[in-house]
């Protein structure tokens, strides 16, 4: 059926019994798959080194990639993604695609100069991405 | 952009309003990021200090202590190590704005010092909460003692502005025994109980007295240093949401386990649901 299958995908190659699961996979999952990546920055880059003593780097890390088209347990995504791909794929292509973002975080412990030259060791919630869902 | 509206609309009263009320772009800005593009959390680490504001800098020896505390609490990436229990968020140390000091010792009791100090710890916002509280002693040089030699520390804490007598918390003396050993160089005195109501009720000046006086055998001869005005340090639980609540990822993990695989809702699509007559 000409109508399955992710848009830019490659034509299905011959239906060959000992590929199958790599002809569905054609299907389920994009070439840039909605996946976790580094950018490990310093603080000195952002000229903050002055007060934030510690830590020297930080790696908030991002989601970045292509949802698939069938998006439920492998990102647990609610089945309004699927809804949401179907009106984009089938109705409107003016809806926007479900969207590769942060589903949970980690935090981050920072060592920093106050104004008044205390000192103060912190805990911040959700300054660390550590896992990507489609939305 | 309503607001925006409303005070273009109402141009008289609005530009009266926009002259009086501080406007986001007031802000000063910071380098190329102005606060309000930020992440609110970021926003919190950006407001207090922007680069160009000035800043005094930090005692380094407190500054090496609060490195080491650091190294114990979080990895080299900044992650907060998982295996500690107690419920800080936020370690705070202040170094005394002023001290009147009068180093003296006898030959016979070697009184070590009395010492009269401010702390100003207005750094400390309204959501953060003191669980703990200690003065710091740095051995300015090595110490030797036996391990018999006792300290006594004598502690008064009060409001600065205050000076009849009612004012004065009611002194608390401790009986502390130290042991030092060859690279002993911090002394923790808890004054947790003293400082609890001062800063519970936002009083941000804090003034001590501190007599400390350490006895000796009569045999015994040691070089007491003078020991260098103290630090106080604080442990607070920031109860604000930018803050990381130790207990609520516990309590999170232990909700998640609670329900666990459910069958993935694309299998019943993909392969059709099982018959329901058979589950019925």
């Amino acid at each position: 059926d000409e109508g399955i299958g992710h848009p830019k995908a490659k034509s299905p190659k011959m239906l060959d019994s000992n590929n199958l699961s790599e002809y569905f996979k054609q299907f389920l999952f994009p070439e840039n798959e909605c996946e976790l990546h580094d950018f490990k920055l310093s603080f000195s880059q952002l000229k903050w080194d002055s007060w934030i003593v510690a830590p020297h780097r930080y790696n908030p890390r991002y989601c970045k990639g292509d949802c698939p088209r069938l998006v439920r347990h492998r990102y647990g995504s609610p089945v309004h993604t699927m809804v949401q791909n179907i009106i984009y794929e089938k109705l409107d292509s003016s809806i926007p695609r479900p969207s590769c973002v942060p589903a949970k975080y980690s935090p981050l412990s920072v060592l920093t100069i106050e104004p008044d030259g205390s000192i103060a060791y912190k805990e911040y919630e959700d300054m660390i991405a550590t896992k990507c869902t489609c939305r | 952009s309503q607001t925006l509206e409303d005070e273009a609309g109402s141009s008289t009263s609005g530009e009266a309003s926009l002259e009086t009320k501080p406007q986001p772009w007031d802000q000063p800005l910071d380098g190329e990021n102005s606060p309000d593009l930020l992440p609110p959390l970021l926003k919190v680490l950006v407001n207090s200090h922007l680069p160009g504001a000035p800043r005094l800098q930090p005692d380094s020896i407190a500054l090496r202590y609060m490195k080491r505390l650091y190294k114990t609490y979080a990895t080299k990436e900044g992650i907060p190590k998982s295996d500690r229990s107690h419920l800080y968020n936020t370690v705070r140390l202040f170094t005394p704005s002023a001290q009147h000091q009068q180093p003296s010792w006898g030959q016979v009791t070697g009184v070590l010092q009395s010492m009269d100090l401010l702390f100003n710890l207005d750094r400390i916002t309204a959501p953060e909460h003191l669980l703990k509280s200690v003065l710091l002693y740095s051995l300015k040089n090595l110490v030797y003692f036996s391990s018999t030699t006792k300290c006594m520390c004598y502690l008064v804490v009060k409001e600065p502005e205050c000076f009849s007598p009612p004012c004065f918390r009611s002194p608390q003396s401790s009986n502390l025994q130290f042991e030092f050993r060859k690279n002993h160089k911090w002394i923790e005195i808890d004054v947790t109980t003293l400082l609890q109501p001062l800063v519970a009720s936002n009083k941000r000046n804090i003034h001590i007295a501190v007599n400390f006086t350490c006895y000796k055998d009569q045999d015994e001869l040691f070089d007491m240093a003078i020991l260098m005005a103290p630090s106080l340090l604080v442990y607070l639980n920031d109860t604000s949401a930018q803050a990381y609540h130790r207990w609520n990822s516990l309590r999170f993990k232990g909700r998640h386990q609670l329900f666990p695989y459910q069958r993935p809702m694309e299998e019943e699509l993909i392969w059709g649901r099982k018959s329901s007559r058979h589950r019925r």
